[in-house]
């Protein structure tokens, strides 16, 4: 997280810690999945390890500590199928579900984030949301809980800003940006899988968007995995759980 | 004596009959014919000296060791002794005729010349029943024990019901091993009751009557078994066994008082000695049908299906409970239960108890748990239940329109189960509560 601030407890209580190839975040959904990006488990331009096991951590905001609570072991995989791990500039589809083998015990540093329900104001500019992560931090990878607030950016501004790159990166209806390229605030490095969480009118935390990729960190604009174009599948996934 | 031929009938003469017969001659004549028979003898020509006494000449009728008479002369001559037409029966099957002649046959100085006789006999049936029929006093041995029975040429004996002849063809014995009685009721009673009952009995008298009936036993008077004062029975006993138990030995003269067996099968064993002069014994017998006690529940929970008003052999009843409780034997559940009124008047089955139905522990409910609403730890019929989930993190699973406090009452129902009324079986599901953190971020710094 760059530009952000160390998390309290319970501010975040959804955030999962996972290792694969690498640092990477997760959001908890219900209390048996975890929801993060098709690229923290499929890395694009690495090889991958298919017998290579993943690491999932809950229930707090100190790395040590989250390690020290135990692994949460994963029973099954699924990825979006319309990930292409082949193609470096397209993160298409960057979203999976990690079904834990055991249900997690709910509690005050342990609650799952909810799912949007329709298109309200979430992704309109300048909606504020919170990104958290154990990601790079200046440089520096983390070991306490941060988090950052960024605005939906304006989805022409992100694409300019894009073409001003020179990046061929694909950025589709099924992405949102957010942040501002002034304010250096952003995700980075190891927060991917994460998720942009804003609070709804009712009071709830919804998740909109996941960490997916970005061109530097703290320089522009984050780019997120739409949530609500894969609501269905997430739900169809999790069978209504 | 010249014996003649054994036949059933013939003629006997004088030497030289019909011509005079010589002098100086003694002739006897054995009549014999068939054993069983006697003999039957008649003159029908006679003709000899008449002398007073039948001195001179005569004709001498004797059997059975007995002399039947001395005859002479002829039919109305006034001396002598002429047989006419007497008959001469002998008692056993032989008879002897004499015949006796002098030196001379002259009567003042002239020779005289008799033809002699001619009898004819003829074998005739003996009645040897006649003896048995007359005193005793005259025959202190009778030809048969019991009951005789004449037929030509012999007899035979046999005895009175409930006797066996033996094999001597003379004497009785009692057969009374193997009486057996079926009916109803009826009479019983010693041999020849009331007049002494015979020696050496071994007597068994079965009374056997259909299942589920019992016997009772009157006796009557006279009562009279030998006895004595010391010993118990030790001469003759009736021995009463029912359902092959003993139930009593008795003798004497007092009477038994009235049994009630409570048995279908009742065995009376009469033994006797050798000797004694009592009476016997004689009862009469009843049998009544077997009742089983009225069936009587343990407690107020329990329910007698069509309850009668007396239950005899092969009735049965059947027990339910009332709602909410179950049938126990023991630590037995039951699912049913019928008890049969048995042939002894006892019921198979001891009356089973009502138990009220426990639900048991509830199932306890991930991320959740319950309360109860009835008595604390109670969990039998129409005890119940709440349960809840553990907010803020779970929220109850619920339909539209229900709330929590609905769907989560659960009762335990007379089934033993517990239910509520909308999900049945079915426990309530605690779903985990999303986007509320207890602690979220609060940004003060504005």
């Amino acid at each position: 997280i760059i530009g952000g601030k160390a998390a309290k407890e319970g501010n975040f209580p959804w955030q999962a810690l996972s290792n694969k190839y690498g640092r990477g975040g997760g959001a908890l959904l219900g209390d048996r999945w975890i929801l993060t990006a098709a690229h923290t488990l499929y890395p694009k331009e690495q090889d991958s390890h298919t017998n290579s096991s993943i690491d999932v951590f809950l229930g707090g905001i100190i790395v040590e500590e989250i390690e020290k609570l135990g692994n949460h072991p994963v029973r099954r995989v699924s990825i979006h199928p319309s990930y292409r791990k082949d193609e470096a500039h397209n993160f298409e589809g960057d979203i999976a579900l990690l079904e834990l083998e055991h249900s997690v015990t709910l509690g005050p540093n342990l609650l799952p984030i909810c799912l949007p329900e329709n298109e309200t104001t979430f992704y309109e500019k300048g909606h504020m949301g919170y990104v958290s992560g154990f990601g790079i931090t200046e440089n520096k990878l983390t070991d306490h809980l941060r988090y950052v607030r960024l605005p939906v950016a304006e989805r022409t501004a992100c694409e300019r800003w894009l073409q001003g790159q020179n990046s061929n990166n694909v950025f589709s209806e099924n992405m949102f940006c957010a942040g501002d390229p002034k304010a250096k605030h952003d995700s980075c490095q190891g927060d991917s899988g994460g998720v942009f969480a804003v609070r709804g009118a009712d009071g709830r935390w919804v998740a909109t968007g996941i960490v997916s990729w970005g061109i530097g960190c703290g320089q522009g604009y984050g780019f997120y995995t739409k949530l609500l174009n894969y609501v269905d599948w997430i739900k169809k996934e999790m069978e209504e759980e | 004596a010249t014996p003649l031929s054994q036949e059933l009938f013939g003629e006997v003469t004088s030497p030289l009959y019909p011509k005079p017969y010589p002098n100086n001659l003694e002739t006897t004549t054995m009549i014999t014919v068939p054993t069983g028979y006697r003999v039957k003898l008649v003159f029908w020509q006679f003709d000899l000296e008449p002398s007073e006494g039948c001195f001179y000449d005569y004709v001498k009728i004797s059997a059975d060791k007995k002399t039947l008479g001395r005859f002479c002369g002829q039919l109305g001559s006034p001396l002598g002794n002429p047989p006419g037409k007497r008959e001469f029966v002998s008692e056993g099957n032989k008879m002897l005729l004499t015949f006796h002649t002098d030196f001379s046959n002259e009567e003042n100085g002239t020779v005289m010349f008799y033809k002699g006789f001619l009898a004819y006999y003829q074998a005739v049936d003996l009645d040897e029943c006649a003896s048995q029929r007359n005193t005793v006093e005259e025959n202190p041995q009778p030809l048969c024990q019991h009951l005789c029975h004449n037929y030509v040429g012999g007899y035979f004996c046999s005895c009175r019901p409930g006797y066996e002849l033996q094999k001597d063809g003379y004497s009785c014995q009692v057969e009374c091993s193997r009486e057996l009685y079926t009916e109803p009721s009826g009479y019983v009673s010693s041999l020849e009751y009331p007049q002494p009952y015979p020696p050496d009995l071994r007597c068994n008298y079965s009374i056997r009557v259909e299942r589920g009936h019992t016997i009772h036993l009157k006796f009557l008077e006279p009562f009279e078994i030998d006895d004595h004062q010391q010993v118990h029975c030790p001469y003759d006993q009736l021995q009463i066994y029912a359902n092959g138990r003993n139930i009593g030995e008795f003798c004497g003269k007092q009477r038994p008082t009235d049994l009630d067996t409570s048995s279908n099968s009742v065995d009376l064993l009469f033994f006797t000695d050798e000797s004694g002069d009592s009476r016997g014994w004689k009862l009469h017998y009843t049998t009544s049908i077997i009742k089983c006690p009225q069936p009587k529940t343990l407690d107020e929970f329990t329910i007698i299906q069509n309850l009668q008003s007396q239950y005899q052999f092969r009735d049965y009843f059947i027990t339910t409970c009332k709602q909410g409780y179950q049938l126990v034997e023991g630590d037995q559940v039951l699912l049913s239960f019928t008890a049969v009124c048995q042939d002894d008047g006892t019921w198979h089955r001891a009356m089973p108890r009502c138990k009220i139905k426990d639900c048991g522990q509830p199932r306890s409910l991930r991320n959740g748990g319950f309360n109860y609403t009835t008595t604390k730890g109670v969990t039998t019929y129409q005890a119940r239940i709440q349960y809840y989930c553990n907010e803020p993190y779970y929220k109850m699973k619920t339909r539209d329109g229900s709330s929590e406090a609905e769907q989560g009452t659960y009762t335990c129902t007379a089934q033993g189960i517990w239910k509520n009324e909308q999900e049945g079986e079915k426990i309530p599901r605690c779903l985990p509560v999303c986007g509320k953190p207890v602690h979220p971020v609060v940004e003060k710094q504005r």
